[in-house]
């Protein structure tokens, strides 16, 4: 997280901290995770923990460790060999269904879904909070949880950042089930963020209670504008994928 | 040993008898005689109350004579001194002497024969019931025209058992009503009806004069009524004293009338009929009945239909109503049924929430289903509260039988991102 700050864990309940590749997710259920696809990628038994800001082994031994029993990439996500040379993140979401359920408390608990009603269509300048255990300005990684909050933009934002010697922006992709977000004193997300919620608060909704509207995906150059998955364009998706592999009773 | 007769003689009889000397005789004859003794000689020393010397005749328990002194015949023609009738067959003679005679007694000389008694006329007690006839060495009893003689050879009755009444209606009497009943009888009748009919008696307080009772109500005559193992009676006196009508709920009825030796009245008539069997009102809880009537008789079906929450369990099978019938021992059948409340059993389990832990689980009971909070909520409508309905399951007003569902609460961070404010 780049220009954000340490986060208690309680302001961001529903962070869910994948361990290899060190990434994000979002708890959308007790059974669901919901993270980028090409967090799951090729890894179909992810370990995850949930209920503690600092990620260090012994931290990770007194937090909750979440056990995947089903990793759903989006049918339309396109699997390449390397990440490095990858331009196209369109529809880079994933759902990961657990083998027990959360138990759920005051750190640990889910975020909400959109819907596909106009009230969750964002417009530029709504604010959203990301968090993560990834890259900050000065190192490479963090054991302590930071988030940030930023703006949404417009996409053309995101399109003119200038490439440095390793990207060339030009030739990434660009989608409508992208938002453009960022921009706001360098707050961005970065390397390790992948898969975390862009929270935004629900609307009409007198009580403060954030849903998640986009994933941490990909960006040109992180402290500049960053690139979300539009959860709102696959909730169909979701609801369908949790309803054929919902884990019975019985289970 | 018994003898028709018989010598006794004193001591030494008819030297002088000697001192301080005692002697006795028993004297037995057959049975069905008496015994005559007489004395044709008699030299005992003579005392006041005869103290010193004395001789005894004593039968049973009765002294018949005591004899001392000098006793002569009064009657020229005859030796006999003294004479003693007893009616009985055994006699005990005793002869006592002191330890002093002055002078020279002879003692007695005495013979006794066994002779005939007159049972039907000889004692207080009257030996028959009718007729009395003696004999040499015994008596019998005999009886008039229609009665017989009872098996203990002195009493006579009259045979009135073993009357059998089969008609659906019909009238009985005592014998010889209105004539005077016999004494010493046990008369016996059955009523007996086809089943599924009960024998329903009927007397008039007019048509009843049995021999009354004495102060503690015991009656020496007396009608009885036995009836399904009820009883009812005995009864006596003049007029009847009991129900008109007499409800033997039973198909058998049995009447017993029982008369003593003394006391003869007029009797009684009753008429009877037969009323089919009636079965109790009563049915079991919690349901209704058809059709519905003042009085269920033999034959009669009904269908009992349990209340909505209420069903009969037979086995493994439910329903809601049954057939009962009414039988010929006036009992339903099928009152073993019952109309038991519905149970919908314990309330399945939810998942992220519970429902209230009752034993009670029969129609009607209300149970409440919540979620776990604060961290799940009840998503369905509703208000989780759930009434054991009349088909065995829990129903929810606006859900039914489908189940609430406690979801994860999403969105609310415990703490606001500190962070945040620009």
């Amino acid at each position: 997280i780049f220009g954000g700050i340490k986060a208690n864990i309680g302001s961001f309940p529903w962070q869910v901290f994948f361990q290899t590749p060190r990434a994000g997710g979002a708890l959308i259920d007790d059974h669901w995770v919901l993270t980028a696809a090409h967090v799951v990628e090729g890894n179909s038994n992810p370990i995850m923990y949930m209920g503690t800001t600092r990620v260090h082994n012994a931290d990770l031994e007194k937090a909750q460790m979440l056990i995947a029993d089903g990793v759903f990439l989006h049918p339309d996500w396109k699997p390449v060999g390397d990440l490095e040379t990858r331009k196209n993140f369109d529809n880079d979401i994933a759902l990961v269904r657990l083998k027990d359920p959360v138990k759920l408390g005051p750190n640990v608990s889910p975020i909400c879904l959109p819907d596909s009603s106009s009230d969750y269509d964002l417009e530029f300048g709504t604010l959203g909070l990301i968090s993560g255990w990834g890259r900050i300005e000065r190192r490479r990684i963090v054991v302590e949880l930071r988030g940030t909050k930023l703006p949404v933009v417009p996409m053309k934002k995101c399109e003119s950042v200038e490439s440095d010697s390793r990207i060339d922006t030009r030739t990434f992709s660009f989608t409508d089930n992208m938002i453009c977000a960022g921009g706001e004193k360098g707050s961005d997300s970065c390397e390790g963020d992948s898969g975390g919620a862009f929270a935004v608060q629900v609307p009409n909704e007198k009580k403060t209670k954030f849903y998640v509207a986009g994933l941490v995906s990909w960006g040109p150059k992180c402290g500049t504008y960053g690139i979300y998955t539009k959860v709102k364009n696959y909730i169909s998706w979701i609801e369908k994928t949790m309803q054929e592999h919902r884990i019975s009773d019985q289970d | 040993e018994t003898s028709m007769y018989g010598e006794i003689l004193s001591p030494n009889y008819p030297q002088a008898y000697p001192n301080n000397v005692q002697k006795i005789w028993n004297i037995t004859v057959p049975d069905g005689y008496g015994v005559r003794l007489y004395f044709t000689h008699l030299d005992i020393e003579l005392s006041t109350n005869c103290e010193y010397d004395s001789v005894k005749i004593i039968s049973g328990d009765l002294v018949e004579g005591v004899l001392c002194g000098q006793k002569s015949s009064k009657n020229p023609s005859s030796p006999i001194v003294k004479e003693y009738h007893v009616p009985h067959n055994s006699l005990q003679v005793i002869f006592e002497s002191d330890f002093s005679n002055e002078e020279r007694f002879t003692g007695f000389a005495a013979y006794y024969v066994a002779v005939d008694i007159n049972e039907c006329t000889d004692f207080e007690d009257v030996p028959c019931s009718h007729f009395c006839n003696n004999f040499i060495g015994g008596y019998f009893c005999s009886c008039p025209p229609e009665y017989f003689l009872h098996d203990d050879m002195k009493n006579c009755g009259v045979n009135c058992s073993g009357n059998m009444f089969t008609d659906l209606a019909g009238e009985i009497t005592s014998p010889n009503y209105p004539s005077l009943y016999p004494e010493n009888s046990r008369c016996d009748y059955r009523v007996f009806l086809e089943k599924g009919f009960q024998v329903v008696v009927t007397i008039k307080r007019e048509d009843f004069d049995v021999e009354a009772g004495d102060s503690e109500g015991d009656c020496p005559d007396s009608l009885l009524f036995t009836a399904g193992g009820q009883q009812f009676g005995p009864y006596c006196g003049n007029g009847f004293p009991g129900q008109q009508i007499i409800e033997a709920k039973d198909n058998v009825l049995d009447i017993v009338f029982q008369t003593d030796e003394t006391g003869q009245k007029k009797g009684w008539k009753l008429r009877y009929y037969g009323d089919p069997m009636p079965c109790p009102k009563e049915f079991t809880a919690n349901s209704v009945q058809d059709p519905v009537k003042a009085k269920y008789v033999y034959k009669d079906t009904v269908k009992i239909t349990c209340l909505e929450g209420f069903e009969v369990v037979e086995g493994r099978v439910s329903s809601t109503f049954f057939y009962s019938t009414c039988q010929s021992n006036g009992q339903w059948s099928n009152s073993n049924l019952k109309c038991k409340p519905v149970d919908c059993g314990s309330p399945e389990p939810i998942k992220n929430g519970k429902a209230d832990d009752t034993e009670n689980t029969l129609f009607g009971t209300v149970i409440q289903y919540t979620c776990n909070e604060p961290y799940y909520y009840m998503k369905t409508e509703g208000t989780g509260e759930y009434r054991c309905a009349a088909n065995g399951t829990w129903m929810n007003k606006v859900l039914g039988m489908e189940l609430p569902q406690c979801v994860a609460v999403c969105g609310v961070p415990s703490q606001p991102f500190a962070g945040t404010q620009r």
